[in-house]
């Protein structure tokens, strides 16, 4: 474990608290995508199916039993809970996920380390993390004004990953740990589709105006 | 062995 690791994962801990904490504290889930919840759930699913498996230590364990279960809260409320569900806003969040999902899972099928069934699942979570936030996105460019709450959960969520990088950077050099294409290519590629996000986001917090993602 | 190595982040 490495500083950048952790303040990836406490980054990523924290967007996914600030979010819960918006539903539950709003009772709301106005501006948020479902199908990016569902892809997250996917993507946590699929990446720890080894959490009972295999045992790296406490703190592993641990964040893998928060992600998921934090995530499948998410879904839950914006799906089932009551008064949750009637603020959401399914005409708006369209994002057909499929067509991130199956061109995943056929990619991690053909490029992968090892052709096991943990090795392709958890090649296709990674792929898929680095797409899971465009339906977000799309819907923060349809939104006329983005909430506070919901700018700072996404701004979290794509700095978690950049963390990560620096974490690959430190580990590749200084635990001199062997090159890993798989995810740093995709831990790239998620990072670099936040980066007109990042921009209007800072962009927005040093006029302190509102967040406007152009269309 | 680096096969489970690579699994060992969140």
């Amino acid at each position: 474990m490495n500083a950048f690791r952790l303040a990836g994962d406490m980054t990523h801990l924290l967007s996914i608290i600030l979010l819960l904490h918006k539903i539950r504290a709003m009772k709301s889930c106005a501006g948020i995508s479902l199908r990016t919840q569902e892809l997250y759930v996917i993507v946590f699913v699929t990446r720890y199916v080894d959490l009972s498996m295999k045992y790296y230590s406490f703190y592993n364990s641990i964040m893998k039993i928060v992600f998921l279960g934090t995530s499948i809260s998410i879904v839950w409320y914006m799906r089932y809970h009551k008064v949750v569900k009637q603020t959401y806003n399914k005409d708006v969040d369209t994002f057909r996920h499929i067509f991130l999902i199956l061109p995943c899972f056929v990619l991690a099928l053909l490029i992968n380390r090892a052709f096991t069934v943990i090795e392709v699942l958890w090649t296709f979570s990674l792929y898929l993390e680095a797409v899971a936030i465009l339906p977000q996105l799309v819907l923060l460019q349809r939104s006329r004004n983005i909430d506070n709450l919901t700018g700072n959960y996404v701004f979290l969520l794509g700095a978690y990953r950049a963390f990560y990088l620096l974490n690959w950077i430190y580990r590749f050099f200084i635990e001199n740990h062997q090159v890993r294409w798989i995810p740093w290519l995709s831990g790239l590629l998620q990072t670099a589709i936040y980066a007109d996000f990042f921009y209007y986001y800072i962009k927005s917090w040093k006029n302190r105006e509102k967040l406007k993602l152009p269309a | 062995d680096t096969e489970t190595e690579a699994h060992d982040e969140l």
